[in-house]
């Protein structure tokens, strides 16, 4: 008598679990853009078996936006998820994977992501500030702001800009705009920068080294401008990044 | 003769009555929520 198929796999089971812990490090390992994503929740999982001791495996992930940028060497498991009151963003995505030999690999992945809708954010919170759009007037001068005043008092590498990650904009009790952004050290120090910027380009990949800025623009009721920047150092097989002329943004 | 009880009738008799208090297992998907759903 055949053998009874093996019970269907449960969304918590442990194998399920490793499958989707080694599809979430994939998907981040393959993204050069916004923030580290974490497992919020296996939605589903199919496993359709190709033969002896193979089979493919399709994944349905629900994963949050965690506050570390995709370039930070931090470990996921050290990234804190992005609170909900700070306009949390999910990440839905399909993989297929493989098990040959009980060895789990990624085969393919896509994934969408999404800022939670304001209504809810608001019907929890009504005093949390929402996430701006990345072309948003004020975010753009904040961060062209930022960077400026940074690079005129730092000793160190003159930084260029590689992607606005998030901002923000406040406009009660004062107008107040946060932005995140992420950075790349050149091969210019911000002293040969004030001479010929044009000549500052982004370090190539064996010397890269990339950071993060984020700033607090208060415009009202009086001007202010703080802006603190974290360079990682050069971390070995360290992605290519290309670098966004001033005019084109990416967005997380 | 053998009568051949009908399907149903021994389907009643043949259910296995379910204990008191039987809980049905969760469902296998999705899997629970590890911090906060939006």
């Amino acid at each position: 008598v055949p053998a009874a198929p093996p019970a269907p796999l449960g969304c918590d089971d442990p194998e399920s679990q490793a499958a989707a812990d080694i599809a979430v490090n994939y998907i981040n390992g393959h993204s050069h853009h916004g923030y580290k994503f974490t497992l919020n929740r296996i939605e589903d999982i199919r496993v359709v078996p190709q033969g002896p001791n193979k089979d493919i495996i399709f994944l349905e992930l629900d994963l949050l936006e965690t506050t570390c940028p995709i370039l930070s060497p931090t470990p996921l498991e050290n990234c804190t998820v992005r609170s909900f009151a700070e306009h949390a963003v999910e990440g839905d995505c399909d993989v297929k994977m493989q098990k040959v030999d009980g060895t789990l690999s990624v085969l393919a992945s896509k994934c969408n992501s999404h800022a939670d809708s304001s209504e809810d954010l608001l019907k929890v919170c009504p005093d949390c500030p929402l996430l701006a759009k990345m072309n948003d007037t004020d975010v753009l001068q904040t961060v062209s702001a930022a960077l400026n005043d940074y690079n005129s008092k730092t000793t160190e590498s003159y930084l260029r800009l590689l992607e606005i990650g998030r901002a923000k904009i406040q406009y009660h009790p004062g107008h107040t705009i946060v932005t995140e952004f992420a950075v790349g050290a050149t091969n210019c120090s911000a002293e040969e920068a004030k001479a010929n910027v044009e000549a500052c380009q982004l370090l190539p990949k064996d010397q890269s080294n990339f950071g993060f800025c984020t700033a607090v623009m208060v415009k009202h009721p009086s001007q202010d401008l703080r802006v603190d920047c974290q360079l990682y150092g050069h971390q070995v097989g360290a992605p290519d990044i290309p670098l966004l002329s001033a005019h084109w943004y990416y967005t997380s | 003769s053998v009568k051949k009880r009908a399907v149903a009738e021994a389907a009643q008799h043949d259910k296995v009555p379910r204990p008191v208090g039987f809980v049905p297992p969760p469902p296998a998907c999705p899997g629970r929520i590890l911090h906060f759903d939006i």
